[in-house]
This record gives structure tokens, sequence and C-alpha cells, in this order.
């Protein structure tokens, strides 16, 4: 990307542990890649880390290099027309998310001159494995277990997966869950996107404790699209558009240019087939909503298109030249045209302006609670994942539908781009620290990220998760809520799942007994989320357990922020620390009564110099 | 997904990897044979999951599936859905 590294604060001189990094294999299962492009160069590489046992499904058209050390594909059923049986990647969003976490330095990267910079991912010198589970009409549950399987016996070590269900499952139901439990026992994180059906509450899917489930922010680069009308009035919408049209254009309301079967009150907002194509050619077509590029087909030869939408935190492409303007804008545009005989417009090309809000939950992030274990937060955390710029084949379409352009660069957004921010970031502490649990990283991240403020982001933290995350303060957390398989498998009996399920599932004599059956509360997650009925008093007790991951002694007091009508208390409240690898256990309790829907407090252990926050999110069900 | 015959594809999940991971179709198979019987056709195995965990995904009857559910050493079966995309 050429940005949000920028933003997050790992500039390209972050130090870095770069041997360690460069044996460090990403597991990627997405769409496939493009590996000639500029992103996976292997210059300067070395072989495949000694412990690698992938394979390269290698074939005429497709090669492996020595950053690209693995490749497979998986297919379960019949292959959808058009797409290859190969891990070549046509479709563009793994080539996209493989160069976000791992793609080298590629100087002057853009899209056609947008977002033009040093595209680089947030950990260059690491390996990538390509498994490629989807397809064309979406990823099977039984290719996503088959990549876990390999992947986690290739030796990767971690992996990436910006893919989702459409509803919550259980957990022992769900092939992500049980893939990315299984690679927990091996010591491999999974990184898993929240999902884009925001801003609806209960929208994520990936609800796994022992997986980070990312939502995605906006970055402070905001690309805004100006349209200029014939009497001089400029606009200033939202979308990433190459185009420049150079000349005015004859403008059209699309309530104006209804085809055969529609009236005006269905063409105005453009529905696909309702406008009519002989009407809007060589035009520019005002619309009263925002709809996806293939409804764009339908308009046939329009010069360009004008969008309506009170939500414009995020910019898309199109196929042809395009805006989204706010709907005051839209009716004063309405206002121009029926003020004049010959009304004309142009769009600009793109342009980027600094947005000093950011970073803010985009709308389409999927939101919490979280739907199988309500006391859970879900998601986890925020990282940058709109309007992102990375690698792209130069065979798939820029917007989605076929157009004529093709670049080697694309601007796209979703939880998809958040979640291999978090899997680099996730490298980066493994680096440092490579003996670390999947859990210790996944704490590292939760406890060092920035707080969000709700009054950008009504979910709280349904919507951020524990906040937006801080690589450079996530590599020295000081100390960590660690846990281990026996710890997820004492939360699953708590879940009701019996003796021999979990023994099943860890493969040894684990057993849920009276004294293991563990309360939701005690798994040792570095959030606290609690519900209660609307007439119910909280209260409520959680039992944890940090690490101490820093050398020499250290005390570290404990400070809570909470709203008034909430009492939480910590014991004990202050903890000493001996060295690297003591641990201390406290207890926190939430009392009192809530008069909102969701009431967002905190934790925070403090030593001087670590800063160890946990959010506490108490919510009404119901 | 679902076939002529109406059976789609399920993912048996059984599991922590069998120590024995090269008889792991052969266990899965017997299991198979017996729920479906005669008509048990291998292809209709699509994958064997064996290296890091244990399970198989099969197309099934919901019925078979029923079946296949109940047995011993078997955690969950459930129908491969579609993801998508974030």
């Amino acid at each position: 990307t050429t940005r949000s590294w920028d933003f997050l604060g790992i500039s390209q001189n972050v130090p870095r542990v770069k041997q360690v990094e460069s044996n460090i294999v990403v597991g990627v299962f997405d769409s496939g890649i493009w590996p000639e492009n500029p992103s996976f160069n292997d210059d300067g590489f070395g072989p495949a880390p000694a412990n690698w046992r992938g394979t390269c499904q290698a074939s005429t058209n497709f090669r492996c290099n020595r950053k690209i050390i693995g490749a497979r594909a998986y297919r379960s059923s019949t292959l959808p027309p058009g797409d290859v049986r190969s891990p070549r990647d046509t479709d563009g969003h793994g080539t996209h998310t493989a160069s976000t976490v791992a793609g080298v330095l590629v100087s002057q990267a853009s899209l056609y001159g947008l977002g033009v910079g040093t595209a680089r991912g947030g950990v260059p010198p690491a390996r990538i494995a390509v498994y490629k589970i989807c397809w064309s009409d979406g990823c099977s549950d039984a290719d996503i277990l088959a990549a876990f399987d390999d992947a986690i016996a290739d030796g990767v070590d971690i992996i990436s997966l910006s893919v989702g269900g459409k509803v919550p499952q259980p957990y022992l139901y769900n092939s992500i869950a049980i893939g990315s439990f299984h690679a927990m026992k091996r010591g491999i994180l999974t990184s898993n996107s929240a999902g884009n059906n925001g801003p609806k509450s209960f929208t994520v899917t990936s609800l796994s404790p022992w997986l980070p489930t990312v939502a995605a922010s906006s970055s402070d680069r905001k690309f805004v699209t100006q349209v200029l009308l014939g009497n001089g009035n400029t606009y200033q919408g939202v979308s990433i558009n190459t185009f420049d049209m150079r000349n005015q254009y004859p403008l059209i309301y699309a309530g104006n240019a209804p085809s055969i079967g529609f009236n005006s009150s269905t063409s105005r907002y453009c529905y696909e087939d309702s406008v009519d194509p002989n009407l809007v050619r060589g035009k520019i077509l005002l619309c009263d909503s925002t709809f996806g590029p293939t409804v764009f087909a339908s308009f046939g030869g329009a010069a360009g298109v004008l969008m309506q939408s009170n939500t414009r935190d995020h910019a898309s492409s199109y196929p042809l030249p395009a805006s989204v303007l706010d709907p005051a804008g839209g009716n004063n545009i309405k206002r121009y045209m029926s003020s004049t005989r010959a009304p004309t417009a142009t769009i600009f090309k793109s342009t980027v302006v600094r947005d000093t809000s950011a970073p803010v939950v985009v709308s389409f992030s999927s939101r919490g609670p979280n739907y199988v274990t309500h006391d859970i937060l879900k998601p986890d955390s925020t990282a940058p994942g709109v309007e992102i710029l990375a690698a792209w084949p130069p065979v798939a379409p820029i917007s989605g539908v076929r157009d004529s352009r093709s670049a080697l660069y694309n601007i796209i957004s979703g939880t998809s781009m958040s979640c291999p921010h978090v899997t680099a970031i996730a490298v980066h502490i493994k680096t440092f620290y490579p003996s670390w649990s999947p859990a210790a990283i996944k704490s590292a991240l939760m406890t060092t990220a920035s707080p969000m403020n709700a009054r950008f982001n009504s979910d709280a933290e349904f919507a951020y998760g524990s906040g937006h995350v801080n690589p450079l303060k996530a590599v020295d957390p000081g100390l960590v809520y660690d846990a281990s398989e026996s710890d997820y498998v004492k939360f699953l009996c708590g879940e009701g799942y019996t003796t021999a399920m979990v023994r099943s599932t860890t493969g040894d004599n684990s057993a849920c007994t009276s004294g293991n059956i563990g309360r939701v509360w005690d798994l040792n997650y570095p959030s606290f989320a609690l519900s209660i009925s609307r007439s119910q008093t909280a209260n409520q007790s959680f039992r944890r357990t940090l690490t101490n991951v820093v050398s020499g002694a250290s005390t570290y007091r404990a400070s809570i922020s909470a709203p008034q009508g909430l009492s939480i208390s910590v014991n004990p409240s202050v903890l000493s620390f001996n060295g690297i690898g003591d641990q201390k256990s406290f207890t926190l309790t939430v009392r009192g009564t809530v008069s909102q829907a969701i009431v967002s407090a905190s934790l925070v252990w403090s030593d001087g110099s670590h800063n160890v926050r946990s959010p506490i999110t108490v919510y009404v069900l119901g | 997904d679902s076939n002529d015959d109406g059976r789609k594809i399920y993912i048996v999940y059984m599991g922590s990897k069998l120590e024995d991971t090269a008889s792991a179709h052969l266990y899965h198979r017997a299991m198979l044979e017996e729920v479906v019987g005669s008509t048990f056709a291998p292809e209709s195995v699509i994958y064997t999951y064996k290296r890091s965990f244990n399970g198989f995904a099969v197309k099934l009857t919901e019925e078979e599936a029923l079946k296949i559910a109940a047995k011993e050493g078997v955690v969950s079966v459930f129908p491969s859905e579609k993801n998508h995309l974030h």
C-alpha cells in the first residue's frame, strides 16, 4: 500500500528483524496470486526457509519464486466458467491482500496516477504461500478446510484469511473456526476479516476467541471527485475516478429517462434496465441513489454517472466517469438543470484530500455483538481497510466489471483489506518474539491499540473492538493475556460442548467436568464484554491472568475509566512482576445499571511506560 | 451444490489428526460404507483431511449426514456452504 503503513506509523525504516522476517511464511487463503506483479519480485531473496514443507502447483502458466514459495489451488466442485484451475489470480483480491501483507517495495505505484507512491507490504521480507480457496462463485467450507489441513502441515507461520460466511455458526460447525483452532494448536495465528455487512448489529460472523477479527477503518487519505456544472458551480463527490472527461457533457436526470416498462419513480434511482439507453447516450446521468458497477452496463453509452448517498465514507471504482454526491449537492444540480435549457457538467479525475477525522470505522464494516457467545467481544480490533492501493493482476477488472482499463495496482475497500494489515503486524510481533503463542500476539495487538472515538462510531466497541492497531506499541506490550489450547477447551466446555467433542478436537484426554467447565467470563481474553437484559442490574466478575513479557521487575497499577452508574473494581489493583514469564491474576467486577444500549469503560494496567488497555463493554441484549 | 441424486457436500469433522495418517482414508471409508451401504461410491469423497486434523468432505444425503453425525468419534457434520471474499 502507498499510505496505510505510514498512517499506522510503520515507516520504511522501522526497526525490523529482517533475517527472521525473511524466514516467516505467510499463508494467504484467497483467490490466488498474480506472481509476475512487481510486488512479488524475488530479487535478493534466498532459498525458502529450511522448515518449509509446502509445494508449488507449477504449470506452464504459473511459477513460484523465492518470494512466493508455495501455491496450491482447492476446488471441490465443478469449475465455474472463466475460472482457471491454478493458483493464478484472475479476480484481483488475493493479489491485493498478499501484497498488503508482504509485498516488496515498488516505487511510483499508482492506479492511473491515483494514490501514487511506494507500494509496500507490512513485512516486505516475509515469504508468501498461496492457498487458492476462492473462485468466482465463492469459497466453500470444504476447500477452506483442505487449505487449513495443508497449510498447517506445510509449515506456514501465520494465516491471513479475508473471507467469511453469511451467517454465524457454532464454533465446531464452522470451517474457519475449526481450521484456525487446529492452526492455533500448532502456534499459528489466523487473522480474519470481520465482514462487510455493517452497520447492522450482530453482523460479524468471525466469532472464535482464538483468532483476531478485524474491522475496517479509514486512513487520512481520502479520494474525492469534483463535478463542475455548466454554470461554474462545483460539487465534491467521492469515487475512485481514473477518467478525465476534459469537456462539458449534457446532463440528464434519470427520472426523465425511464425505459419502456418503467416510470420516473423507479428510473430516478437508476435501477437496472430502468433507464432508456437511447436517451442517456453521450450524456452525464444524474441518479437519486448509489449502486454497484454492474448496473452501469444497462446505461448503454452514457458518458458519466452522478449518484447520491448520505453515506460516503468510502469511494468505489466504476467503469465510467462517476462521482457520488451528497443529496444536497444532487438537489442543487437538479435546480440547475431545471433553470437552463441545456444543462452540462463534467466529472474530473479524482484527487486526494487529507481526512483529519481518520481513523473512523467505515459503515460497511460488520458490527458486534457476538451472536454465538454474547460475552466475548467481537470484532477485536480495527485496521485500515478503506481505499487501499495494492497489487492487482492486469487481467482483473478495476471496478469489478470489465472495461478498457488494465493496471498493476488497484484501490479497493473492505475488511478484506484491513485483515492483512493485522496479519503483517502479527508477523512483525512474531519476529521479535518467535515463541509467543497466537493468544499472546493477539493480546499485544489488542491491548496496545489506540482507543477510538464513539462520537464517530455510535456502535462503539461493536464497531472497533479494542481500537485501532498500533504496530509500534504492539511490539512492546509489557504484559499479555495469554491463553492455550486447554483454556479454549474450558471455554468450549462452558459453551456446551461435550467431553467427547472436545476430546476428539484436542486428541488428548481433555474432559468437560464440573471443575473444568469454563465460565465465559474467565477465558483469559484481552477485552471484557457483558450482556444484560433490559431490567437487569450488572453484577459479574471476570478472572484474568497477566504474563509479564519484559525483563526485570515491574509494578503495574490498575486504573478504571467508567461512566456514572457503573461500578468497576479490580482486585488486586497492584500487580508486581519479577521478570519475563511471571504471571499474576486479578478479578474485575462490574456492578450497576446501564442507561444506554452500549456502555463503554476501560481497564488500563500501567507501569509508567507500558499501558495495557482493555475495553469493558456492557450492553443491553434484546 | 446439490447433485441430481439429492446429495450435497458435507464436512465430517472428527477432531485431532490420527496418529496413523496413512490409514485415515480407510477409516473414513469404513465408516461411510457402514452408513451409506452398498451404494457407497468412493469418488463421493471430495477431500480427506489427515495432515493436520481428522475429517473428510463427502457427498451425502441429509439422512446419511445425520447417521454419520451419530457415529462415535465424529465431532460435527455440516453442509459445505459458500463463504465470500470480504
